[in-house]
């Protein structure tokens, strides 16, 4: 049975990007069969893995507005176990291209459920918006993987996305659940990150993932040399951190 | 003449509402007469300066949406030469809602024509896309502030950011300008964030301020006390900076 998980806070910089290639990299590592979707048209996971978001055809946007192009055609090799469904910048025409269409929010679940790829994981990056990408994101997952940066104010933007769970569980997708939250971007040695952890500890309660991904200059690093952190410091606390998350992720089930 | 600056980058979290509230309260604090406009449905400049984006009336989004709105009634004071055109959750639905009028790019602009509100700066955070929001932003403005993190791959979406206002320079404002470049979060002893000023200055030359904005504790608590940087901690390197930088920006004209 594929976990379908979709990484999303509208938020801007909060790691999402980052927590897809690493965690992803993390359960690839563990042997679990891995496909990364890229839904921003800013697609910076694509670009992060070497791949060109200006040029590519046969990209998420291919799968979200045509009929009958099955995931299988569109997959790109990215690794050991590990394959991606690029963006393109053509993604920030969805929004007005699948306004009218009946099945607008369903078109990433339609094209999962039409292929036969056999997969462990399906982990979903967004945009920081909530707009149609991001919907499509929600509606083809059964668990939201939630990153909140370790700031103040990471809070606000929770509630609104939690409301907007809430309505997408409550009209579009009943499958959809909570995975868990992900502190992140932690400064060692601020207090500041130490208070904001705490407080996400009393509001998420086990919800809360143990592993914390620290900053640290390696995770920035890496997508330079189109790697993910375990590959290009994989010494890293970082690396650390994700490898520890994806153990964590696939007993949270 | 009223300099109206739009503080724009596609990308997330690089320090716009924190350029767009620090620098405007530097600037009404050497005497400028300044007015803070949030095209954010995010709204992170309005709810820390204190007010709900959920629940106020009288917003950016009736400018945007309602004709025959005057810019002084959605006023909102905040300070000494400080007034904010706050921001709302309802920005979100602008882009369906102005989908069809035929000014849909003009609407903050004619907004601003119309109203005799005598102001030296006004100063407009938009979100983290290049949506209708965004586009409003860059069709009203005549200068155009480019926070740049100081993170490798921070220089990717400024190519996207660079040709749409090239395309809105042709197409839709050609009083548009680059005023400049402000290099944001810059982490004090990281030879990663060095490198990235180092080619932020090659690249941009005279066009990137000598202003840096150094990644610190204090920038990011000023808004959960609803103040500004320079107000929350008056002696940290932050507010040095963005007094510096609105010295800059005075006599960059
Ligand atoms: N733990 C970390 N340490 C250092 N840098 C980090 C860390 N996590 C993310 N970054 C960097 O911060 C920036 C923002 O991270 P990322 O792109 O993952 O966020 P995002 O939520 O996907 O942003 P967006 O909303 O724009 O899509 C990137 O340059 C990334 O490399
Ligand atoms: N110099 C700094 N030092 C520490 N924290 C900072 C600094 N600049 C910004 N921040 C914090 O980083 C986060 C992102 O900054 P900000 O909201 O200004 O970026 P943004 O580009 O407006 O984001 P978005 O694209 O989501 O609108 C905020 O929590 C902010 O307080
Ligand atoms: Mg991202
Ligand atoms: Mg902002």
């Amino acid at each position: 049975m594929t976990r379908v998980i979709v990484v999303a806070n509208q938020k801007g910089g909060v790691g999402k990007t980052t927590l897809v290639v690493n965690l992803g990299a993390a359960l690839a590592e563990l042997g679990q069969k891995v496909i990364l979707a890229d839904l921003d048209p800013q697609s910076a996971l694509t670009a992060g893995l070497g791949f060109d978001p200006y040029t590519l055809t046969r990209t998420a946007y291919t799968l979200l507005t045509r009929d009958h192009v099955s995931l299988a055609s569109v997959l790109r090799p990215i690794g050991d176990n590990l394959v991606l469904v690029p963006g393109s910048v053509d993604l920030a025409a969805v929004e007005y291209q699948l306004a009218d269409a009946p099945d607008h929010a369903f078109r990433l679940r339609n094209a999962f459920f039409r292929s036969r790829v056999p997969a462990d994981f399906i982990l979903i990056d967004t945009p920081p918006s909530l707009g149609m990408l991001t919907v499509n994101g929600l509606v083809a997952a059964t668990e939201l993987l939630l990153p909140v940066q370790c700031q103040y104010l990471a809070m606000r933007g929770v509630r609104g996305l939690l409301e907007s769970i809430w309505l997408i569980h409550e009209r579009l997708n009943p499958d959809l659940n909570l995975l868990g939250v992900v502190a992140t971007m932690y400064k060692t040695g601020s207090d500041h990150s130490r208070e904001v952890l705490d407080e996400l500890r009393e509001v998420f309660e086990q919800k809360l993932f143990d592993s914390v991904i620290q900053d640290e200059d390696a995770v920035a690093k890496a997508p330079v040399a189109c790697k993910s952190v375990l590959a290009y410091s994989p010494r890293s606390s970082a690396a650390a951190a994700f490898r520890r998350l994806a153990q964590e992720v696939l007993h949270a089930q």
